[in-house]
């Protein structure tokens, strides 16, 4: 059994090296983990899991991958390995990320990028590793479901001063603020997605284009009071009838508030707070805006 | 003071705070 | 306040430009204040000793220009457009933009048609883009589009210069306000007081009952 784990340890670096990452994957995974061989612990058992889901994540074979990061699962958290335990981190987001797992994955690869040490181990941390794991939140968010949960990860990415600093912070800024998203911003933002954020979903949308329609009938829902289906078709450049669905199926699922006139064919978008809330909203605004005018007016001397 | 008066302007204009049917029936 | 101060340094810079030069290149400051995108307020150049100087000479036409964007719409440029420059699209764009204002001063919900009308917009698509891309998100403007009613509710617009005259309404809705106001502070001290004393009523009330009831314990006692 030694000399069989030797020589597929060998093999899988050979095939690492010939950057066939699935087969130095397979390779591996020949090794019997629970067998009770010397030199075979649970520091070994979860470096072999970590590494297998690494490679398989090479060639983007999420399915593969996720099988071994369970298996790690149970074996990380009694792990005392720094490095080990940031290569699960980034191989599970990685995964989620693939599995499009929007949400998840953001909060993932914010976690990494909140690393301090930029040492662990013999692994140096650099800051542009960093700045990919929180550009990689911030694509991941963007690409999310539109709703209360995105908005609570956006308002953590957005105060964020780090954030200011990378490519995609304008899209960013646009998205948290829930303004409409025009076509040469999304193209813009397209060019940094990886090929599996712009797949072709069963409804002929692509996952960009799924997340970008969801997120300006969310804007628009900011905007409106209500809308004709036609109008909103216009504004999302997508037909009527599937304006109409999406916004549907957001309703159902508690992502937006509203309701749907299917004889005016109108969509009525409601507030989260009611009428006098709002009023007292207002309220609360003009006696800020009247302090606003009191302290210029005491600062000029007045 | 232009900028005092421009802002004050704007006051002016936010009461009524909201004006619609829904708001009126809750208020009442 | 926001705008207010977003654009404070523009029109510092725009009146210290002002101040430093004459004629020609005056004329074009003010093409390039009228055409900035983060300003909206034009009565600090106005009151610049170089620009009311324009009066009179042959670049009076941008004196005029500057008048327009501090009080004036698009329908008032359409009407006297002979004596005033030719405007570049910046510059249609920020006279639009003021023209809302303008109408927001008057009412809180605007409705389609008439929008439509003095911002020469021929379709409502048009209008809630402009109205949404050039006033919401420029942050002029705050409010809701309301298809179905064909308006739109403002709910905040920023100020625009004052126009001569527009001081005493804005005393008096001050003075309305103030008198309203006390009013409602009056109300409320003789509610406390119809409150207090009903409470001392309640409380009194109380009190006799009791008495009652211990005085038919004892007689039921003995």
């Amino acid at each position: 059994e030694e000399q069989a784990l030797t020589i597929r340890e060998k093999l899988a670096d050979l095939y690492e090296s010939e950057e066939q990452w699935s087969k130095a994957a397979q390779m591996l995974s020949g090794i019997d983990l629970d067998s009770g061989m010397r030199g075979i612990d649970d520091t070994y058992r979860l470096s072999k899991c970590v590494q297998i889901a690494r490679l398989y994540l090479e060639d983007d074979d999420a399915i593969n991958a996720e099988a071994f990061i369970n298996k790690a699962s149970f074996l990380v958290s009694n792990s005392q390995n720094e490095v080990l335990n940031l290569q699960y981190k980034v191989c599970y987001a990685r995964i989620l990320d693939l599995k499009r797992k929007f949400l998840e994955a953001a909060i993932r690869y914010y976690d990494i990028s909140q690393i301090e040490k930029r040492q662990i181990g013999d692994e140096e941390i650099d800051e542009a590793a960093l700045e990919q794991a929180l550009s990689a939140a911030v694509t991941c968010t963007i690409l999310a479901g539109a709703g209360p949960q995105r908005s609570r990860v956006l308002a953590t990415l957005y105060k964020d001063e780090r954030c200011s600093k990378l490519k995609i912070y304008p899209i960013l800024q646009k998205v948290y603020l829930e303004r409409i998203l025009r076509r040469p911003e999304i193209d813009a933002f397209a060019e940094e997605l990886k090929p599996h954020q712009k797949a072709f979903l069963p409804d002929n949308f692509t996952v960009l284009d799924r997340a970008m329609i969801e997120h300006n009938l969310l804007s628009a829902s900011k905007l409106y009071t209500n809308i004709s289906f036609d109008e909103l078709g216009t504004l999302l450049g997508i037909p009527p009838h599937k304006a109409e669905k999406i916004a549907s199926k957001m309703i159902y699922e508690d992502r937006m508030r509203g309701s749907i006139d299917q004889v005016e064919a109108m969509i009525h978008f409601e507030d989260d707070t009611e009428e006098l809330q709002q009023w007292d909203q207002q309220i609360v605004g003009v006696c800020q805006s009247l302090n606003n005018i009191l302290d210029g007016m005491a600062k000029r001397g007045f | 003071e232009n900028s005092l008066l421009r802002e004050v302007s704007s006051l002016l204009r936010r009461l009524p705070a909201i004006e619609s049917g829904k708001f009126q029936d809750d208020f009442l | 306040m926001d705008i207010e101060q977003k654009q404070a340094d523009l029109i510092e810079h725009f009146v210290k430009q002002a101040s430093l030069n004459k004629g020609s290149s005056l004329a074009s400051i003010i093409i390039e204040a009228t055409s900035n995108p983060s300003l909206f307020a034009f009565s600090e150049i106005l009151a610049v000793p170089n620009v009311a100087e324009l009066q009179g000479t042959e670049h009076s036409l941008y004196l005029n220009l500057l008048r327009l964007f501090a009080h004036g719409t698009w329908s008032d440029y359409k009407s006297s457009a002979g004596s005033l420059p030719p405007l570049v699209a910046d510059q249609i764009l920020k006279l639009k933009q003021l023209t809302v204002l303008t109408l927001a001063e008057t009412s809180k919900v605007l409705p389609y048609d008439h929008l439509m009308q003095e911002l020469d917009v021929t379709n409502v698509r048009e209008l809630e883009d402009f109205l949404i891309n050039e006033c919401m998100y420029a942050g002029i403007v705050r409010g809701k589009l309301d298809q179905f009613r064909r308006c739109f509710q403002v709910l905040f617009a920023a100020g625009r210069d004052l126009r001569p005259g527009q001081l005493s309404s804005m005393i008096q809705t001050m003075t309305n306000w103030l008198a309203t106001s006390d009013n409602l502070l009056l109300t409320i001290q003789e509610k406390i007081k119809w409150a207090d004393a009903m409470s001392e009523v309640d409380k009194k009330h109380k009190k006799e009952v009791e008495d009652r009831v211990e005085e038919m314990k004892k007689t039921v006692v003995s």
